[in-house]
């Protein structure tokens, strides 16, 4: 473990309560894509299988039960408790276009052909564009809520700092995962405009607005 | 690599 890693770990935990707590508070999900959200449970399903038969230390048991729990009780929230405001008509992006060229790819580049490692780089290549439909969502609506602004820029860090800590542990430990530091670059090169858009407008009390 | 590399990272 390095303090990129928690940094990153606890963006990543960050921006779950940001989310939750939006949609618990304001009993609301609008401006929120219930279909990334759907992607994300995917990704920890198919990332924590390890967790019953791997242990590798407390806080990482810990924290995939947490990332399962609340990204389940996110789509909970959003598709059942406060389905009436889920925005059903600009959530429109097709899933199924990142679903399956994640799922070729991870048979085709891969560590090793066995169901545990296809799934963990079918969720590593998936959580690269997970995040796709949501600003797909923010650019149609043209805005977003300052709140949902805040919960995209802790999750744009979480794997920016995942960047870092890869960076970290091929100089200290000369450890690196090819297949997760290129998933990492996409995901993170995703977020970019939402950076510039999050540090020149949000930062300065002004609402997120895309130009039209 | 041979088994399933352990992944420690989330």
């Amino acid at each position: 473990m390095n303090i990129f890693r928690l940094a990153g770990d606890l963006a990543h935990v960050f921006a779950i309560i940001i989310l939750l707590l939006k949609i618990w508070k304001t009993r609301s999900c609008a401006g929120i894509s219930g279909k990334s959200q759907i992607l994300f449970a995917l990704v920890y399903l198919t990332r924590y299988l390890d967790l019953f038969t791997t242990y590798v230390s407390l806080y990482n048991s810990v924290m995939k039960v947490l990332f399962l729990a609340s990204s389940g009780a996110t789509v909970y929230l959003m598709y059942v408790k406060f389905r009436a405001t889920y925005d059903r008509n600009h959530d429109s992006f097709r899933i199924e276009f990142l679903l399956v060229p994640c799922l070729l790819l991870s048979l085709l580049i891969n560590h090793e052909f066995t169901v545990m490692e296809v799934l963990w780089t079918f969720s590593i290549y998936l959580e690269s564009v997970a995040i796709l439909p949501q600003l797909f969502m923010v650019s149609k609506t043209g805005e977003a809520e300052s709140i949902t602004s805040h919960y995209l820029f802790a999750l744009g860090s979480y794997r920016a700092l995942y960047l870092l800590n890869w960076v970290y542990r091929y100089i200290v430990e000369s450890h690196y995962d090819l297949i997760a530091i290129f998933a990492g670059i996409v995901q993170t090169i995703l977020y970019c405009d939402f950076f510039y858009l999050y540090i020149t407008k949000v930062l300065k009390g002004k609402k997120l607005q895309l130009p039209a | 690599p041979g088994e399933y590399s352990k992944k420690d990272e989330l």
